[in-house]
């Protein structure tokens, strides 16, 4: 039931996905604050698909060279491409502070056992700036193979970024920087090649007392 | 690209792009 419902295509199901700040309070506590996250869903076929996006309205906010997500695309399985809005949260203090931990989490389950290889490039105007490349082993749990990606360091440009927004004055400034700041994140089936997941990620910031929110849409060409 | 340079609030997305939601 969670295809065409969540990030998840044929292969991959995304299960969490949270980009976080720890900030120790004393030696045995901390506070976590969550910038972004996607909480694990329990979608059931009763419950609508996703609504879906043209993934040609957002070509140019993403690398549109070689091997960018136009050819990603083409290449396919259309239905591992998602676009993610987020409201992010910044309503944090956030000091220099080498004690602060700057993070993110994410969890993926398969039928499959596999070997993943995550790409998440940082795109300033379409432009790539910065790419993490990681790659996970599965642990088979409960019947399924289950993939960790636990407490990944966020890069200095994001954390420099983060600090950057939050100084701006007004969120209508903050949104503006952000119309031209995206996030792509290609999980590939490291032995295969295969495209197991593509998430687009494009931000806002939340206005919202209940922290961080999002939307996802499928990515399709009509 | 057709669309580039094109503020988003001028692209063809579904209404729910600019609608935050509000649950906790």
């Amino acid at each position: 039931p969670w295809q065409g419902r969540s990030i998840a295509s044929s292969k991959l199901r995304m299960l969490e996905f949270s980009a976080f700040l720890e900030q120790p309070q004393d030696p045995e506590t901390f506070n976590k604050h969550l910038f972004v996250h996607i909480g694990q869903s329990n979608p059931s076929y009763s419950d609508a698909y996703l609504e879906s996006v043209d993934i040609r309205q957002i070509y140019d906010k993403f690398p549109e060279k070689k091997g960018g997500l136009k050819d990603l695309f083409d290449k396919g399985p259309h239905n591992a491409f998602f676009l993610v809005k987020f409201w992010a949260d910044l309503s944090v203090n956030l000091q220099d502070d080498s004690s602060f931990f700057y993070g993110v989490s994410s969890q993926y389950e398969s039928s499959e056992n596999m070997i993943i290889t995550s790409s998440t490039k940082v795109c300033s105007f379409g432009k790539q700036v910065v790419e993490k490349v990681e790659t996970e082993y599965a642990r088979f749990e409960n019947g399924r193979y289950v993939f960790r990606i636990h407490r990944s360091p966020l890069c200095e440009y994001m954390i420099n970024f983060i600090h950057k927004l939050k100084h701006l004055p007004e969120k209508y400034m903050m949104n503006s920087v952000l119309e031209n700041f995206t996030i792509l994140q290609v999980v590939t089936n490291r032995d295969t090649l295969e495209t197991l997941l593509c998430i687009a990620y494009v931000f806002e910031v939340s206005t919202s007392e209940h922290g961080a929110q999002h939307h996802i849409y499928r990515l399709v060409k009509d | 690209s057709a669309v580039e340079q094109v503020p988003m609030r001028k692209r063809q997305l579904p209404a729910s792009f600019w609608e935050e939601p509000k649950l906790t």
